[in-house]
């Protein structure tokens, strides 16, 4: 499997929504 | 620190190694929709409550190996629920034996648990502040999307405890504190149980041989201002591992023990974080729906994939804002999951091998000297002498077109000024 790391995570606001079965991504959010 | 259009981001290279002090920056405000927020920064770096002038920072080759640790547990993990990869799961059984403690009913049955070996660590992790018990005492934890049930070193740490730098926590000093009975369907939620005289046990043991094992309980969490009352946790009274100064974990997976699970009502299943982009800076943890603001960019999170983690469909990779040649059935054979705990993203050999070879036409370009690999990275330049350098831009993309424009300061990761590597690995294979 693919693993996304928290390196390339940096400054993005990482939205993990399971209500709506949604990952999200907005960047330069910190 | 840096400067970015679509195909080329400018860094500076004095970035790559922030200092040892932990700046005065402003908090990040909590956003609109938000309920809680929390301040997330890096366990070694000097914004972390466990920080310790005298402390020593794990080294590049500690921290690589680790991350290599933590993906092989997770594709252990992924193989053995899913059936895909060559990997298979493999037992490692645990027995936590935990005797008779003030509080606790003593039971003259030796409990042997069947841990499930394959939970991920790593010595990379973010940390946050939580409070638990009533009255609340703070408790620094790592946060981890890779797992589910969140544990605290307790006392009387029965047999065993790693050295925190916050005092244990006490379930004695706790008005709200109880043990889950084993007769309570909560405790049939854990992977791996047990019972010792009517109490619930829990126990996990992460793939680098790190374990945690004890009383699965229920106490008030506090984080930020909001309380979570009757929040189950691990208590741990045998604890071994790299788990640095901190005092436990947060398992914010999708299994019915984690926070994300036990707080629906309150949150609607929905949190976001934000990593800050050196390990001197701050970031948050949020929870509650809206929390990562309107300019989110969505895409699909892949449930039915298998449990815990947060799969997601990724269908290309941008270099220099070309799409980098690859067969999107690469990527789909394979599978992606989202982790807060990897550090360096891990690809599919073909994917990553034309990741490489754009992003190094890319820096031979633009005349940077090449260095050699370190540990699992093997794209590496020699930046010395340089103050700024033009990094090729990369980007991530998933279903639906949502796209991870990957920060500057997340496209690199620099072991010294003279070897700085493309922040990438290979899996090793496309089935894995």
């Amino acid at each position: 499997v693919a693993i996304v790391g928290n390196t390339q995570q940096k400054t993005y606001g990482v939205l993990y929504d399971l209500g709506r079965k949604t990952v999200g991504f907005a960047p330069g959010s910190c | 620190a840096a400067g970015s259009s679509d195909d080329r981001a400018l860094l500076s290279v004095a970035s790559l190694f922030p200092g040892p002090a932990c700046p005065a920056t402003a908090e990040h405000g909590p956003s609109a929709a938000a309920s809680a927020r929390m301040r997330i920064v890096h366990q070694h770096g000097p914004c972390s409550p466990l920080a310790d002038a005298h402390g020593k920072r794990p080294a590049h080759d500690e921290i690589l190996a680790a991350d290599q640790n933590r993906v092989e547990s997770i594709q252990r993990r992924v193989s053995a629920t899913t059936g895909r990869g060559k990997l298979t799961k493999r037992a490692a059984p645990v027995q936590p034996a935990p005797k008779k403690s003030p509080g606790h009913s003593a039971s003259s049955s030796t409990p042997s648990l069947p841990a499930t070996s394959g939970r991920a660590l790593s010595t990379g992790n973010y940390v946050v502040t939580v409070g638990l018990g009533t009255p609340a005492s703070k408790y620094t934890v790592v946060f981890d999307t890779g797992s589910d049930t969140t544990w605290v070193q307790c006392r009387p740490c029965v047999v065993k405890c790693y050295r925190q730098k916050e005092p244990l926590f006490d379930p004695a000093k706790s008005s709200t504190y109880a043990n889950v009975s084993c007769s309570d369907p909560a405790c049939d939620d854990l992977d791996s149980n047990g019972c010792t005289g009517g109490h619930c046990l829990y126990a996990v043991q992460y793939g680098d041989g790190s374990y945690t094992v004890g009383f699965f309980a229920q106490d008030t969490l506090t984080i930020a201002h909001d309380a979570i009352k009757g929040f189950r946790f691990g208590c741990g009274e045998k604890n071994s591992g790299l788990f640095g100064k901190t005092a436990g974990l947060m398992g914010l997976g999708r299994g019915k023990t984690s926070l994300t699970v036990q707080a629906y009502d309150k949150y609607g299943g929905a949190f976001a974080y934000c990593l800050p982009a050196s390990s001197s800076g701050t970031g948050y943890l949020d929870f509650g729906p809206g929390s990562a603001g309107n300019n989110a960019r969505l895409t699909p999170m892949l449930a039915d994939k298998g449990p815990t983690f947060y799969y997601v469909g990724m269908t290309g990779i941008r270099v220099g804002g070309q799409q980098v040649p690859i067969a999107e059935s690469v990527f789909s054979t394979a599978g992606t999951l989202v982790d807060s705990g990897t550090v360096i993203t891990r690809l599919p050999a073909t994917a990553y091998t034309a990741l490489s070879k754009a992003f190094a036409t890319g820096m031979s370009a633009s005349g940077y000297k090449t260095a050699p690999a370190y540990s699992i990275l093997d794209t590496c330049y020699d930046f010395t002498g340089l103050s700024d350098v033009s990094l090729p831009t990369v980007s991530l993309v998933f279903q639906g077109g949502a796209c991870l424009d990957v920060d500057v300061s997340g496209i690199v990761y620099a072991i010294s000024q003279a070897q700085v590597c493309l922040a990438f690995a290979s899996n090793g294979d496309d089935e894995s």
